[in-house]
C-alpha cells in the first residue's frame, strides 16, 4: 500500500 | 516540505505558466507538441482523482487545481483557439505507444490493486515519458524557440529537483517510494541531452539548433 506521506507530493 | 520539493513544484508551475504565456502572447502554438500536452492532461487527471475525496493541505489542493486547469487550458488553446498555428505535420508521435504500455505496467506493478492506486501509478509511468512527443517534434524540426527551451528546462528541472527531494526524504524521514523514484529517474534522464544543449547554447544567447 502506498505510504500516505507520498500522497502529499504532486 | 523541504527546499528541493518546494523548488521542484515552483519549477513545475513556472514551466506551465511560461507555456501558457508563450501561446497567449504570440497567439501561436508553433513548435509545441499537442500530443505531449494531451498526455500531461491525462497524467494530471488520473493522478489527482484523490482531489475529490482526500484532503491533504490547502497548498496541495491549490496546486492540483492549478495544474489541472492550466493543462486543460493549454490543450484548448492548441486544438481550438489557435488551431491554425498548430504544427500537426511535425507532431506525429503515436501516443498510444506510450499510453497502452504504461497502463499495462501500472496494472502489473503498483502498490495496491485498487482503481485509484492503479491510475496514480499509471500517471507516474506516463508522466515519465510524456515529454517524448515534444522532444520528437524538436528533433524533427531541428530547432526550438528560446521560450520553448526555457519551458523544457523548467519542466525537466522539476522532476530532477524531486529526485533530490526523495534522496533527502530517504535520509531525513526514512521514507521512499520506489515507483516514483524509478519513474522520476527515467523522466530526468530523458532530458539530459536537452539540458546539455540548453546550457551550452541557449544560455549563451544562441538558438537551440540541433547539429545537422
Amino acid at each position: 500500500k502506498r505510504d500516505t506521506r507520498s500522497k502529499d507530493e504532486l | 516540505m523541504n527546499i528541493f520539493r518546494l523548488l521542484g513544484d515552483l519549477s513545475h508551475l513556472l514551466a506551465i505558466i511560461i507555456l501558457l504565456l508563450k501561446i497567449w502572447k504570440t497567439r501561436s502554438c508553433a513548435g509545441i507538441s499537442g500530443k505531449s500536452q494531451i498526455l500531461f492532461a491525462i497524467v494530471y487527471t488520473t493522478r489527482y482523482l484523490d482531489l475529490v475525496n482526500t484532503y491533504i493541505s490547502a497548498y496541495n489542493t491549490f496546486m492540483k487545481i492549478i495544474f489541472l486547469s492550466a493543462s486543460y487550458t493549454t490543450v484548448y488553446l492548441m486544438y481550438m483557439k489557435f488551431k491554425a498555428t498548430y504544427d500537426h505535420n511535425h507532431d506525429t508521435f503515436r501516443i498510444e505507444f506510450l499510453v497502452l504500455p504504461t497502463f499495462v505496467l501500472a496494472l502489473l506493478i503498483n502498490h495496491e490493486p485498487s482503481v485509484v492506486e492503479v491510475l496514480w501509478t499509471f500517471s507516474i509511468y506516463l508522466e515519465s515519458l510524456a515529454i517524448l512527443p515534444q522532444l520528437f517534434l524538436v528533433s524533427k524540426t531541428g530547432e526550438a524557440e528560446s521560450i520553448t527551451s526555457h519551458y523544457l528546462f523548467a519542466l525537466g528541472s522539476y522532476r530532477g529537483l524531486y529526485l533530490l527531494n526523495w534522496v533527502y526524504r530517504y535520509y531525513a524521514e526514512d521514507h521512499y517510494d520506489l515507483i516514483a523514484i524509478v519513474a522520476g529517474l527515467v523522466q530526468t534522464v530523458l532530458y539530459c541531452d536537452f539540458f546539455y544543449l540548453y546550457i551550452t547554447k541557449v544560455l549563451k544567447g544562441k538558438k537551440l539548433q540541433l547539429p545537422a
